[in-house]
């Protein structure tokens, strides 16, 4: 259709088309929209090419483009899924769907065992924990001894580990996280409930009306 | 008496997690 197409011709580089994103997400229409007005602000602080890059990245988490953070290089590599060092709108979109709040549980599992799975094997081993853990201490300007980081450890695979093996499968990962939501709380980003208040100015420009 | 945190619960105080920032101007 002829309208259809100018409206993709007046889309700037790397937009999506809002209602696909939103058949695919937890998002409306609307709300893709106003996701937008943050994905153009992130994407452009740096270099203004449409995509977020790792430094964007960093200083929108950290008001610092040069600070490494293990779990942020994760996250992005994670939203990162064509895996072409750079955050496109609808890898962006559709990750954060992850983390809209009507998200399935099942999903934000499956998310959050990726991330923690650091070499990606399939399983979270206990190199891989003792790592982040010293990675959490180096963050926060903390300091523990080696003995309570191994407590610590072994405390979560005590709790972790059920069949014993010293790696944590997704069936194990499922069971721990129902036992303990709190580690689940980060999976879960409560303004994206309200995104359209938080990025209010998408409402003088929308082109789309939402079907629901 | 103090309850030691398992290395999730840890883990997921790091600021590199918290995509909320991503929302606060």
């Amino acid at each position: 259709m002829g309208c259809t197409c100018a409206k993709q011709l007046k889309r700037p580089r790397g937009y999506e088309d809002p209602v696909a994103l939103a058949s695919q997400t937890y998002f409306s229409v609307s709300e893709v929209e106003a996701l937008y007005e943050l994905f153009k602000k992130l994407s452009s602080s740096m270099v203004d090419d449409g995509f977020i890059n790792k430094e964007e990245f960093q200083l929108a988490l950290f008001r610092n483009s040069k600070k490494q953070n293990l779990f942020a290089d994760r996250i992005f590599e994670l939203f990162d899924a064509k895996h072409d060092g750079v955050i496109g709108f609808g890898e962006f979109v559709k990750s954060l769907s992850v983390f809209h709040p009507n998200s399935p549980q099942a999903d934000k599992e499956e998310f959050a065992f990726q991330l923690y799975d650091l070499w990606q094997t399939g399983y979270i081993e206990r190199e891989e924990v003792k790592e982040m853990v010293l990675a959490l201490l180096n963050e926060s300007d903390m300091s523990l001894s080696d003995d309570i980081i191994e407590a610590i450890v072994d405390k979560t695979f005590i709790e972790a580990d059920s069949n014993g093996d010293g790696k944590i499968d997704r069936e194990e990962w499922k069971a721990f996280v129902a036992r303990n939501p709190s580690s689940m709380k980060i999976m879960t980003v409560p303004y994206l409930k309200d995104i359209t208040t938080t990025f209010p100015s998408f409402i003088f420009r929308s082109e789309v009306e939402d079907a629901d | 008496r103090p309850v030691m945190m398992n290395a999730f619960e840890l883990i997921s105080t790091s600021q590199g997690l918290n995509l909320g920032s991503l929302f606060e101007k």
